[in-house]
């Protein structure tokens, strides 16, 4: 699964995600990270959400709005509400994967709780990197 | 003006499992290289972010090293189903596409959907057609198909078992 969050010049946020399911899977099944709401979300108020990992997870917890929840309704970091969802929230039902969001203040958080996440960034201010982490 | 950014993930991959070697990790990095600079370019010349994040999923769309578009895995069937969603902020405006096959770039045909289209989903033969009237481009199977992700396929072809590209399998019960 690919994915991109952005925040441009105007501080709208847009979140895109692609993906190919997974290997072997059964003719039909929709859900993986490329559904609205569970691993793609965007609204301006709050953040940019693309996740990736076990599809069926991300459906259960609603992961991307969830992210976008916290930050509106509890009042959280962008930071704050990504490490919730992905190191707490999906845990508890057995999800794995990660996501990249960003807000409207282009902050950029890059949670995962498994192995081998290839990422890559850049800021305005100079803060870039492509990276797999192992 | 204020600040600006975007990120990306390449998903999770196999050859993490001790198979990563210098020249596939410098494949990788190069392909997420060019994606940020795709997206990166275009916030940087004052466009939108809805832009910046199509243009960055295409590239990586258009690589057999990650899992979507030309890289999409195997199904049970020896297709490639892929799925799409793309959403803006502003408007919250979503276009979503599901059960894909043969189009290069599924994330344009979700654009598509969010833009030119009153629906938010559309799946299968359905989404097929829609990007056909497009005029989105087609792909046939060989255009698909890599060594690599068919031996994957041919690893776990005829169970009930499905694997995500960072794990062996998944039980295919979920609640």
């Amino acid at each position: 699964t690919v994915g991109a969050v952005a925040c441009d010049r105007r501080s709208n946020l847009a979140a895109a995600t692609s993906t190919g399911g997974m290997t072997n899977k059964m003719i039909g099944r929709l859900g993986d990270s490329a559904v609205p709401g569970a691993g793609n979300y965007a609204n301006n108020k709050t953040c940019a959400v693309s996740c990736t990992g076990s599809g069926e997870y991300f459906l259960r917890g609603v992961v991307a709005y969830d992210v976008s929840c916290l930050m509106e309704m509890k009042n959280m970091t962008l930071q704050e509400a990504a490490e919730e969802v992905i190191q707490r929230r999906i845990l508890e039902i057995g999800g794995d994967g990660g996501l990249i969001a960003v807000d409207a203040e282009a902050n950029i958080s890059l949670p995962f709780n498994t192995e081998g996440m290839y990422r890559a960034f850049q800021t305005s201010d100079g803060v870039a990197g492509v990276k797999i982490y192992k | 003006m204020a600040r600006f950014a975007i990120a990306l993930h390449g998903g999770a991959g196999t050859l993490i499992k001790g198979n990563m070697t210098p020249d596939k990790e410098k494949a990788y990095k190069k392909v997420l290289s060019e994606a940020l600079q795709k997206g990166y370019t275009v916030l940087e010349n004052d466009g939108a972010a809805v832009d910046a994040v199509q243009e960055a999923v295409m590239c990586m769309e258009d690589s057999a090293l990650f899992n979507a578009g030309k890289g999409s895995v195997f199904s049970a069937n020896g297709t490639h189903e892929m799925e799409a969603a793309i959403m803006e902020g502003k408007t919250r405006k979503a276009g979503a596409v599901a059960l894909l096959t043969g189009i290069k770039n599924p994330i344009s045909v979700a654009r598509d959907v969010m833009e030119k289209s009153q629906h938010v989903f559309l799946l299968g033969q359905g989404a097929l057609e829609f990007a056909k009237s497009m005029d989105h481009v087609l792909q046939d199977s060989k255009y698909f198909y890599d060594e690599f992700r068919y031996q994957q396929w041919q690893e776990i072809k005829g169970s009930s078992q499905f694997q995500l590209d960072h794990s062996k399998s998944k039980n295919s019960k979920f609640g």
